[in-house]
């Protein structure tokens, strides 16, 4: 049994070190296809896109675009909700799209 | 009181990292919960 | 007998991250095919209305959304500089970042819930390195772990 466990768990442990490498080589690839300039001009969505995929679709939808590492904290007080973005590198833009 | 501290602004981030917000939020529904205690309704707060 | 279970504890505490890093390539793969997919599809419609849209009529990834009932009271407070921004919801609210909208647009082929059809599976295939492409099948016969 003794023999059979260690064989076992040097198979995983190359299994693990296998997928390591797919890990880093796709964060890679996906980091490079986000950061190209013509996918970084072809990269967005319309405010019909974004009622497409809320149901119903008649809600308020807020849209938040923020710097990189902006905190977002969200905490439950004493009435309802309470969101805050504090951003350390730059302003923050919020807008909320349109129904039509 | 629960709180909730993440990172955004990067594109990509680990899976749905909105998950834990989004149950803690849908958990405790306030106007059920107003309701159910009849509690006065909220301060007139002003709309965005 | 301590040795095997020092083994059998070793190998289940691997089977753990390997499950986990199998869910985190999975999600890898998705994003990369749905961000490609994006990019197709506004260059198409660019294409055909030959002109791009206008800057205040699209948002650019990253971005995230907050959607609330349109009765939901929303008290916003905004810092001058817009560093800060501070928001009291007085009613349920839903968060999601850009990838979730993207998955919802069906621009990841339904991979994140195991619905992929074939001819999907086969244009997602052209669109992830080969060594990619054996998870792909999993994915889209449903072997999806759940993050």
């Amino acid at each position: 049994r003794f023999q059979e466990l260690q064989r076992e768990v040097s198979e995983l442990t190359e299994a693990e070190e296998k997928l390591d490498e797919l890990i880093n080589k796709c964060s890679l690839q996906l980091r490079l296809l986000t950061e190209d300039t013509h996918n970084k001009k072809l990269g967005y969505v319309r405010c019909q896109d974004l009622r497409d995929t809320v149901d119903p679709p008649e809600q308020i939808i807020m849209v938040i675009r923020a710097p990189p590492e902006t905190q977002m904290q969200v905490s439950e007080p004493s009435e309802g909700y309470q969101i805050s973005l504090k951003s350390s590198k730059g302003p923050i833009d919020v807008f909320l799209c349109p129904e039509d | 009181r629960s709180r909730i501290l993440i990172s955004i602004g990067e594109s990509f981030g680990s899976a749905d990292k909105f998950q834990k917000i989004n149950q803690m939020v849908s958990s405790t529904d306030w106007s059920l919960k107003r309701s159910l205690d009849g509690g006065a309704a909220p301060k007139p707060l002003k709309r965005l | 007998a301590q040795e095997c279970e020092d083994l059998e504890v070793e190998r289940q505490r691997r089977l753990e991250r390997i499950k986990h890093k199998q869910s985190q390539l999975q999600e890898l793969i998705m994003q990369q095919i749905a961000f490609k997919n994006l990019v197709q599809r506004n260059r198409q419609a660019e294409r055909q209305s030959k002109s791009s849209p206008s800057p205040n009529t699209v948002i650019s990834l990253p971005f995230i959304i907050i959607n609330t009932s349109k009765r939901t009271v929303i008290d916003c407070s905004i810092s001058n500089d817009k560093f800060e921004y501070l928001f009291n919801f007085d009613n349920m609210f839903e968060i999601h970042d850009d990838v979730e909208v993207l998955k919802r647009m069906g621009l990841a082929f339904g991979l994140e819930s195991g619905r992929c059809n074939p001819e999907q599976l086969k244009i997602a295939r052209t669109l992830v390195p080969k060594a990619m492409q054996p998870y792909l099948t999993e994915m889209a016969q449903g072997a999806v772990n759940q993050p």
